[in-house]
């Protein structure tokens, strides 16, 4: 539910890749790309295509200082808070809850589909 | 998948590789005698290595087929004919010194499932951490060649020497070089093992030695990620159901004078015990992420690999460890009961609870005993603090530990299931040296 393991795999990626720009002086951004750089080197494209599309939603959730793991995973549609399910989440809640927090990214139904379709493009 | 929807020649071909996949059997296996020359994809790091893949006839555990006189058939490094007496090194060295493969039933624990902890710690994060992972998701998440029960290798990932059921078998008997099967399935449980063996275990009743066989499920029957946990957890009937079908398959199988261990489960509480308080590594750089936030993540998510034990509710955790204890006592039960033709049957309590208290009890952290990175497998992973301590003690960490108490039990308890020590292991490495490695 929520995501599953697909949640959980996005929700420990964007740790690391925050945690590793933090350590380094970067971006969130660059910390990602830090840490595709760290794959091998078959790994390394599907890693960064995935950054450069998560990056205008990560980028966003910064500027508006939503940003963390949780609702970053949310923003990207690889979290979800199925109905009748508990909002899932590794660090304490901020402002009003994931769902919230992620709608201020992506305020319409429509921009939720767009979000998800692409995740989806991206397999 | 796209790739074999979209070209129908590749079909029969993808078939073929799910099916293996799925059956837990080598990938690469030419002959299809379920030994491999690779050693991922359920090669050589779960099985001994096959000396010739084009030949079923050829692979580890089997009666050498007239000495060997002009090749290895059953892979062992020993072959040819001693020129002095014009006898067979396999009849000079290896008969009647009672010959025995190693072949573990078991689950993640048993196979040592382990994710490396500096894939998931920011700061021990760098260039080259993630080297290995090609040959890692080909082993899905295994290790093996580490593990208590058939581990053979000393690798740079750890300090401290090999110790493993098949390793001491090979120690006391040179004969037995590369006879062992892992059929360790990460998830595990007494009713899939009976889909598993049918596919994946190599045994011919004729034609090759017996076999110490270890009936290994530590969790799995109590251990799922459903929120009403306990509806989806194995009976105590169901237990001693499956394992009876086991057994029987294992009598249509295994030559006369195999041996057949099945082992308890174990009490997970010392899990969270142990545990829940302490900071995961994927909180080391802020300390903000604790087990207990891990554990409560993945049960939200229904991705737990044990909600009854990997949970901040006392009482459930409690009750799992009572249904653990039942389905320990069905399987005692059953060992007692079964009239098996070809085999000895013995329960072993193998706790890893008593283990954990004894490293404690000469200066270790029960933390270290456990897997850092899923917080629920026993662990090979050694702390820079212990390091010294390991390096000049003769302590170990849990799997060694294990593979150490396993063999001291045994050795008061089931006499029957060690080989004795073949007094031609220096004439062994003498003539074949390191008998071809793995």
């Amino acid at each position: 539910v929520n995501g599953g393991s697909t949640c959980a795999g996005c929700t420990i990626i964007v740790s690391l890749a925050e945690q590793i720009g933090e350590i380094n002086n970067e971006t969130v951004v660059q910390g990602f790309q830090r840490l595709c750089n760290y794959l091998p080197a078959s790994y390394q494209p599907p890693c960064k295509t995935f950054v450069a599309s998560v990056e205008p939603t990560i980028q966003q959730l910064i500027d508006e200082k939503f940003f963390t793991p949780d609702v970053a995973c949310q923003a990207l549609t690889l979290c979800t808070v199925d109905p009748g399910q508990p909002e899932c989440h590794l660090y304490p809640l901020v402002n009003k809850g994931l769902a919230w927090s992620a709608s201020q990214i992506l305020p319409t139904r429509a921009a939720r589909e767009k979000q998800y379709h692409k995740m989806r493009k991206l397999g | 998948s796209d790739i074999c929807d979209g070209f129908p020649i590749l079909k029969g071909i993808c078939q073929f590789v799910y099916q293996r996949l799925d059956d837990h059997e080598p990938l690469v296996d030419a002959d299809g005698d379920r030994f491999s020359i690779i050693e991922t994809l359920r090669g050589t790091h779960f099985r001994g290595r096959d000396c010739d893949d084009v030949d079923s006839s050829v692979h580890p555990g089997k009666r050498a087929i007239d000495g060997d006189r002009h090749r290895d058939s059953n892979c062992n490094g020993i072959y040819g004919v001693d020129p002095k007496t014009g006898k067979t090194y396999e009849e000079l060295l290896c008969d009647g010194t009672g010959q025995l493969g190693v072949i573990l039933l078991g689950d993640s624990a048993g196979a040592h499932f382990h994710i490396p902890e500096n894939w998931v710690s920011a700061p021990d994060i760098s260039l080259g951490a993630f080297e290995i992972l090609p040959d890692v998701l080909a082993d899905e998440f295994d290790w093996p060649h580490l593990s208590s029960m058939t581990g053979y290798i000393n690798s740079s990932l750890v300090k401290w020497p090999t110790d493993s059921a098949y390793y001491r078998m090979w120690q006391m008997n040179h004969c037995n070089h590369r006879d062992y099967q892992n059929l360790g399935v990460n998830g595990a449980r007494s009713s899939s093992m009976n889909g598993t063996i049918q596919y994946s275990m190599s045994r011919d009743q004729k034609m090759d030695h017996p076999a110490l066989v270890i009936y290994s499920l530590i969790g799995n029957d109590v251990c799922n990620g459903h929120p009403d946990t306990i509806a989806h957890m194995t009976t105590p009937e169901e237990m001693r159901a499956n394992f009876h079908s086991t057994l029987k398959f294992l009598d249509t199988k295994l030559p006369k004078g195999s041996h057949v261990i099945a082992t308890s489960m174990a009490d997970g509480r010392i899990l969270y015990d142990t545990l829940h308080d302490k900071i995961h590594p994927l909180g080391n750089w802020r300390q903000d992420v604790t087990y207990s936030d891990l554990y409560e993540f993945l049960n939200c998510l229904q991705i737990s690999p044990c909600m009854g034990w990997m949970s901040s509710n006392e009482t459930l955790r409690n009750l799992t460890s009572q249904r653990a204890a039942n389905l320990s006592r069905a399987l005692e039960m059953e060992v007692g009961a079964y009239k098996s033709t070809n085999f000895d049957l013995h329960y072993e309590v193998f706790d890893i609870t008593k283990v954990l208290k004894k490293w404690v009890k000469e200066g270790g952290h029960a933390k270290d005993l456990i897997e850092p990175v899923d917080g629920f497998h026993p662990s090979q992973k050694q702390t820079s603090e212990m390091s010294c301590l390991v390096l000049q003690t003769t302590q170990q960490l849990a799997n060694f530990l294990s593979a150490k108490k396993f063999w001291e039990d045994l050795d008061k308890t089931f006499p029957n299931g060690i080989v004795k020590m073949n007094p031609h292991n220096n004439q062994i490495r003498e003539l074949f040296g390191n008998q071809g490695g793995y």
